[in-house]
């Protein structure tokens, strides 16, 4: 998974 | 996440109705408040869901507004005398590491891995506060046990993405451990007294 673009957790 | 609302309400609360920050580590409040800040800066630019963005303008709200209470309405009860960690210490060597280590070398990229970075420290200046005057009253020691059990709890979402979905973010997850880690005294003080 590209982990560097939209981080989903608060 | 919950867990991590209640314990910023409960702060509130307790400011709130007692007129009084007396306890509690403005410094910490100021990095939880950049720390919200610096993660968020996607709020308008990345849409995950309407949860997702509704809790992300809770959380910066009660962030400012808990930095709005201790410096500014009821300044006069903050206890500025026994809140002197030294910011750098923690700022310094976070800066420094989040320009090294991090998923991608763009401005909100770093800013997001500063802001996991600095979580994970940024309650060290109420611990060492407590730690200095040697008491905390009962509400902030219930604000202090939300606060890292939302991080402990975070650790059992971490291993269920990571046996359902494959997901795992080294990042979070290596900050979230050291995170969990400084709250491991303060806990079992929390259960046993």
């Amino acid at each position: 998974a590209d982990l560097s673009t939209g981080h989903d957790e608060l | 996440d919950l867990s991590h609302l209640l314990a910023m309400f409960l702060l509130l609360v307790k400011i709130w109705r007692s007129k009084s920050c007396a306890g509690i580590s403005g410094k910490s409040q100021i990095l939880f408040a950049l720390v919200f800040t610096t993660r968020y800066l996607d709020l308008f630019s990345n849409f995950i869901s309407i949860y997702n963005t509704v809790m992300k303008v809770v959380f910066l709200l009660c962030a400012y507004v808990t930095v709005y209470m201790i410096y500014w309405k009821f300044r006069k009860t903050f206890d500025n005398e026994n809140d002197t960690f030294r910011l750098e210490f923690l700022l310094v060597p976070v800066i420094g590491l989040s320009f090294l280590v991090n998923y991608s070398y763009t401005p909100t990229e770093v800013l997001w891995t500063f802001s996991i970075y600095l979580e994970s420290v940024a309650i060290l200046p109420q611990l060492f506060m407590i730690s200095k005057t040697g008491e905390a009253e009962t509400i902030t020691t219930h604000y202090l046990f939300f606060l890292g059990l939302y991080r402990a709890l975070y650790l059992a979402n971490w291993i269920w993405r990571y046996q359902t979905e494959n997901f795992y973010d080294q990042i979070s997850v290596v900050s979230g451990v050291v995170q969990t880690i400084f709250y491991c005294d303060f806990f079992y003080l929390y259960v046993t007294k």
